[in-house]
């Protein structure tokens, strides 16, 4: 005898992924439209009750989303969604005057200054579950490895991508920062081009 | 244009810093893997200073495997009843038909057991096996040939002494 494996009962259409309404800025209505791409749900209505093991999308080396869910381990959270540290906040020097500070070791007549990092505008960004891309997740790419993938995530270098199937780049944001004016590129556009290889390098690949 | 482009994206929004790529099969053109090059052009850079190579990242795009196992669509439809099984139908129905033949065919020789006569057919197949091959001297291929008759062997006059 053997248990009859029943698969899971599919979505129906209540269930669906539906437009929710949300408030940004402090007063602007918006409709949110969810959609799903290679199976990841963006711009999904967030949980009325936070979830602190909420899962998150991690990518494979090829672009493949990975669903991760973090877990208790001894009293910790394993697995959790990645802190972004600083790299998407912008540094600020802020000065303090003597009067402002008022310290005990400080000169009436000095200054202090001291860096300050201004959170970026998560209004859209919370609405991606995928990991971003940061400077500390580059690979090294190269014949000698010795090259770092700037501005590129994913897909590293000499993946397969198979076709049907949907595989995500993902690029550091800032990556694309105008130096003399601090601003980071608001629009960007993804090529793909061929590339010619020597005969001895074509169809090594087993099949 | 960039030179060996064959996709380009719309402008976007660089605020999450993602892109999905649904891999075309046109992409390949009738070539099993093709290397490709993907790179992220900002918009303050205009196309003709912007080269693919310098940021690019090298990779793969493969025709892949078929595999032949049912997928999450055939699945959801076999759970709602709905399957395609003519080949099911056209494997069981061939031996089927064959069985039934042959099951009709044993109570139609069955019932006209007594009425089947084959015996002019058999005298004929056994009067091949018995046929007389009749005289040498009247067959067609030895009829012209001279032979000698049968004459007496010479007999000698027995000596006294074997008698």
């Amino acid at each position: 005898a053997r248990a009859v494996h029943r698969p899971k009962e599919k979505m129906t259409t209540s269930e669906e992924v539906k437009p929710w309404v949300r408030t940004i800025y402090g007063s602007l209505n918006e409709i949110v439209t969810p959609t799903v791409i290679a199976g990841v749900t963006f711009s999904a209505k967030p949980d009325p009750t936070p979830n602190p093991l909420q899962p998150w999308v991690s990518l494979k080396k090829d672009g493949t989303p990975q669903t991760i869910k973090p877990e208790i381990k001894k009293g910790r959270t394993q697995k959790q969604k990645p802190d972004y540290s600083t790299y998407f906040k912008t540094a600020t020097m802020h000065t303090f005057s003597y009067e402002e500070l008022k310290a005990v070791n400080m000169d009436p007549d000095d200054v202090h200054e001291e860096e300050e990092f201004v959170d970026e505008d998560d209004t859209y960004v919370s609405l991606n579950p995928i990991i971003r891309c940061t400077p500390d997740r580059y690979f090294s790419k190269g014949p000698a490895k010795d090259i770092p993938s700037e501005p590129f995530c994913t897909p590293r270098e000499n993946s397969d991508w198979k076709v049907g199937k949907t595989y995500f780049v993902t690029w550091y944001t800032r990556f694309f920062e105008d130096e003399n004016s601090d601003t980071v590129a608001d629009k960007v556009r993804v090529h793909l081009s061929y590339v010619k290889e020597k005969s001895v390098e074509m169809g090594n690949h087993k099949r | 244009d960039i030179s060996g482009t064959f996709f380009t994206s719309e402008w976007i929004d660089n605020v999450d810093g993602l892109l999905p790529i649904e891999i075309k099969e046109d992409w390949l053109q009738n070539t099993y893997e093709r290397r490709i090059i993907v790179s992220v052009q900002p918009y303050n850079i205009p196309d003709e200073d912007f080269d693919p190579r310098l940021n690019g990242v090298l990779l793969y795009i493969r025709m892949g495997s078929k595999v032949y196992k049912p997928t999450k669509e055939q699945l959801a439809l076999q759970d709602a009843g709905i399957s395609d099984d003519k080949w099911y139908y056209i494997a069981l129905s061939i031996p089927t038909v064959v069985v039934i033949f042959f099951v009709l065919m044993y109570f139609f020789l069955y019932a006209n057991g007594k009425n089947r006569d084959f015996t002019d057919v058999t005298r004929k197949a056994l009067n091949k096996k018995r046929r007389v091959l009749g005289k040498f001297s009247e067959m067609k291929k030895f009829k012209t040939m001279r032979n000698h008759k049968y004459t007496e062997l010479p007999s000698y006059k027995k000596t006294g002494k074997q008698n």
